[in-house]
């Protein structure tokens, strides 16, 4: 089974034409294993972006450096995982 | 779960569970409701579509698929709720009445069920199908990118590790072909309509070129009157456009398909989340979900039976 501790998902929200081709070129960089929820295509829309452990600190330093600016959506994706487990197994007992 | 009285609708379900569900609604309303097989999966799991017809040979029918990603679980448990709720509301709500006595529906709840499988047992996020590409060790297709439609253009991946792979060719995955093929066969399919999450968007085509379709004023004013309908409910917010405007360029998509094929009212719906849960909506927002959905659809599915192409 495949876990999902220290995932974030990350909100970005580029302010321009730039920021987004930025954020299109870090979709691109295959090592980091980022799994993109909403894709980069318009400053009018977030990017959501769900990032491994692993990869946390360089994209963060990527965003950071390129002034692009995020929230942090889930914190740790495995806890989310972990509560929904949990209820879909509460409702089976039921 | 043997009855409806048991299954709850407000809670996720294993692909068993929902298969049980949907026998049990074609044995409790087989007046209106049959289960059909349409293809099967890579892993060899069916493809039941219910089929909801009041009779009559060949009438004009709407298409509704959910779940082609697979990880999107709140579009498999809407489209279970609707299901019941169309079969429940024949012969009470009016509209619903007079649509079925003038056309059929065909709602296929889980279009990826080795994806939704997976998505259980191995690996919650999910998306493509579970088929093997050759000379590669990466498994799946993205089946929204994998339509005869711009295939393999912009907004697609030719690797195959990519969770947006479009597959070695147009229909090569199954679980599409079988849609096509199902589509194709029956001849009269007047809208075409599939459920996605999450973002809250209701979108036409294209996606894979940035024009507008030809009849994209009235696609236009149907999606708005669509997505009125759905905030009536709750206050959820769904934007209205073509998928090249609203979301990005794609290509190899259902809707680009259906709508070039001819199907006049191709939309896709992304049903909620409001951005804080991803593919993880809490289960108590299942049935306030599928309510909303619904009435969207509803808005839609009347405007095809009341004008007809």
């Amino acid at each position: 089974l495949e876990t999902f501790v220290g995932h974030q998902v990350l909100r970005i929200r580029a302010s321009n034409k730039e920021q987004i081709q930025k954020l299109q070129f870090l979709e691109t960089l295959e090592h980091l294993q980022l799994d993109f929820w909403l894709n980069p295509s318009s400053p009018a829309l977030p990017v959501d972006v769900r990032i491994p452990f692993h990869s946390l600190q360089a994209v963060k330093v990527f965003l950071e450096s390129n002034s692009i600016e995020y929230s942090i959506l889930i914190e740790d994706l495995q806890v989310v995982l972990d509560e929904e487990k949990q209820a879909m197994a509460l409702s089976q007992q039921r | 779960e043997r009855s409806s009285s048991t299954f709850n609708y407000g809670t996720y379900h294993s692909l068993t569970s929902i298969y049980e569900e949907l026998d049990n609604l074609a044995h409790e309303c087989s007046g209106i409701v049959s289960k059909l097989t349409i293809g099967e999966s890579y892993e060899k799991r069916p493809l039941y579509v219910l089929k909801f017809s009041t009779g009559g040979t060949n009438r004009p029918a709407i298409w509704i698929d959910a779940g082609i990603h697979s990880r999107e679980w709140i579009t498999q448990a809407s489209a279970i709720w609707i299901a019941r709720k169309i079969a429940s509301d024949y012969g009470s709500d009016p509209s619903i009445t007079s649509l079925l006595d003038k056309m059929d529906i065909f709602l296929l709840a889980v279009a990826n069920p080795d994806g939704y499988e997976f998505t259980h047992t191995e690996n919650r996020m999910w998306r493509k199908t579970r088929s093997r590409n050759q000379g590669c060790l990466c498994i799946g297709v993205d089946p929204n990118r994998n339509w005869d439609a711009g295939f393999g253009g912009p907004g697609a991946s030719s690797n195959p590790c990519s969770d947006t792979y479009h597959g070695p060719s147009a229909n090569s995955e199954v679980e599409v072909k079988s849609i096509v093929d199902f589509i194709e066969n029956h001849g009269n399919i007047v809208a075409f309509l599939t459920l996605h999450s999450y973002s809250q968007l209701l979108m036409y085509p294209y996606g894979y070129k940035c024009t507008k379709p030809a009849d994209y004023a009235e696609l236009d004013s149907v999606g708005k009157a669509a997505a009125s309908s759905i905030h009536s409910l709750y206050g959820t917010t769904f934007e209205v456009g073509s998928i090249c405007t609203t979301i990005y360029q794609a290509s190899g998509g259902s809707i680009d398909w259906s709508y070039d094929y001819g199907i006049k009212y191709s939309f896709a719906f992304e049903l909620r989340d409001t951005g804080t849960y991803g593919f993880l909506l809490p289960a108590s927002q299942i049935i306030p979900t599928a309510e909303e959905t619904w009435l969207g659809l509803k808005t839609i599915m009347e405007h095809v039976r009341d004008n007809p192409y």
